[in-house]
């Protein structure tokens, strides 16, 4: 074999060139048939399960009973003595940093789930000042412009929709809406007042000085002003009631640990960075409409199993609603998005749609297989991973979030402020 | 697990990273 393989002189001849047009035709059919997309009566595209046969193993297999099997596991509260060592052991294995996190004690993590969902000690992050900073610690895996109808860019040659992403309003027959009374600023005496959590404040307050005083509850409209909404967690419990699909819930938007007073100052800050006129625009929340001289962008960050796993704002915005769509749990690893088509959507994802000061922001984290709970700060309402069959690819319940804030008609977040996290299981 | 944001800017808006980067909460991703 070494004697032929040194020896055997190399021979090169032309192939027949019907070969080579062959290799055309079948490169060309290719291109063609990933191009095409199946759409339904509504001209919505169908989303279903394409890829190599690695993927279709992936789709038979119970994805979502062993995430959620993965999580309880990881519940387990684990003995005292052992969850040094074994936190160590993670560490290690994943490259955690154990000098960044908030407990220096590794004890007072009671499961591995626990230390999964581990804060950060302040000031372990600095800020940037840029227009957009990274919301989590991870990879960028991809980004770019959105210009081909629509269409984003999962890995090069790979394309979803946009519109399957973020979700495309179908009525009430196939998405649940969720709403809650809007209230848009009211004029009273030649005043603008904003209600905040239930408090109202003159527009001045709100925008006029970082530190708003007393809050202003004029005598005309008193009896009508709803009652505050509850700050401390067990009553903000009673409001938020688990949800369940199919089912009218009432979304909370008030962060339990914060008072009223620092959810003012917030809303303030926001209002600010977003500039004020834009803050108080009413924008419908779509991204089909860019302004001139604008585009939309988009970016994809992986978060790999030792990564810090809360996530924060990536800039100043107001959310205004939010989507969750149940789905399939697949593995979102570089491997899989290149060879799964549709990925993101097919997977469980929250679309959390709203505006910045330069028109359409959206956030959407997308969960996976070990990691299928996405939890949201400011939402205690929300439910991911629960059990049952997942509806229909494209299916979404809504909740909208223009309680928190009639002024800013959404949840107003801050440059890097937490927003929630991915869970195991 | 896996974050995607999806946004409005002015055409001058740039990415600072590079796909494969790491980056961290807080850190420049991009500016107009």
């Amino acid at each position: 074999l070494s004697n032929a393989w040194r020896n055997t002189p190399t021979k090169w001849y032309p192939l027949p060139w019907f070969i080579g047009a062959l290799l055309l035709v079948v490169l060309q059919y290719r291109r063609t048939a990933a191009r095409e997309v199946i759409v339904d009566e509504d001209g919505h595209e169908v989303i279903r399960l394409k890829g190599p046969w690695q993927v279709h193993i992936l789709g038979a297999l119970p994805l979502r009973n062993l995430s959620r099997f993965w999580g309880w596991i990881n519940s387990l509260e684990l003995p005292v003595w052992f969850r040094p060592y074994g936190f160590r052991l993670y560490a290690w294995t994943f490259g955690c940093n154990l000098d960044e996190i908030e407990h220096a004690d590794l004890r007072a993590y009671a499961s591995l789930g626990d230390f999964f969902y581990r804060r950060l000690r302040p000031g372990a992050r600095p800020v940037d000042p840029a227009a957009l900073v990274s919301p989590a610690d991870g990879t960028v895996l991809h980004f770019g412009t959105i210009t081909d109808h629509r269409r984003v860019e999962q890995v090069k040659g790979i394309t979803y929709s946009l519109d399957a992403l973020l979700g495309v309003d179908r009525g009430t027959d196939k998405a649940v809406v969720i709403d809650f009374p809007a209230r848009d600023l009211e004029v009273v005496d030649d005043e603008e007042f904003a209600n905040v959590n239930g408090i109202d404040y003159t527009l001045s307050q709100l925008i006029g000085s970082s530190t708003p005083s007393t809050p202003a509850t004029p005598d005309s409209n008193a009896t009508e002003r709803p009652p505050e909404f509850p700050t401390d967690p067990e009553a903000y419990a009673r409001h938020a009631p688990p949800q369940k699909y199919g089912e009218r819930i009432d979304a909370s938007v008030v962060e339990p640990d914060k008072s009223v007073q620092e959810t003012v100052a917030e809303h303030v800050s926001v209002a600010k960075e977003m500039g004020v006129q834009s803050s108080l625009r009413r924008l419908s929340v779509s991204g089909r409409h860019v302004k001139p001289g604008n585009a939309l962008f988009f970016t994809v960050i992986y978060l790999a199993p030792g990564d810090y796993h809360r996530f924060h704002s990536p800039t100043a915005w107001v959310v205004e609603k939010r989507r969750h769509f149940q789905g399939e749990l697949f593995s979102v690893s570089p491997y899989v998005a290149k060879r799964l088509e549709n990925l993101f959507v097919l997977n469980e994802r929250v679309a959390l749609l709203g505006r910045w000061r330069y028109g359409f922001f959206s956030m959407v984290p997308v969960g996976a297989t070990n990691v299928g709970s996405i939890k949201i700060a400011f939402d205690q309402a929300l439910r991911t991973n629960v059990r049952g069959r997942p509806p229909p690819p494209g299916t979404y319940t809504e909740a909208v979030y223009s309680r928190a804030s009639s002024v800013l008609n959404g949840q107003p977040l801050s440059p890097a402020q937490e927003m929630g996290g991915f869970c195991l299981g | 697990s896996t974050i995607v944001l999806i946004f409005e800017a002015p055409k001058t808006f740039e990415f600072s990273a590079h796909a494969g980067q790491k980056v961290r909460v807080g850190q420049k991703l991009g500016d107009v």
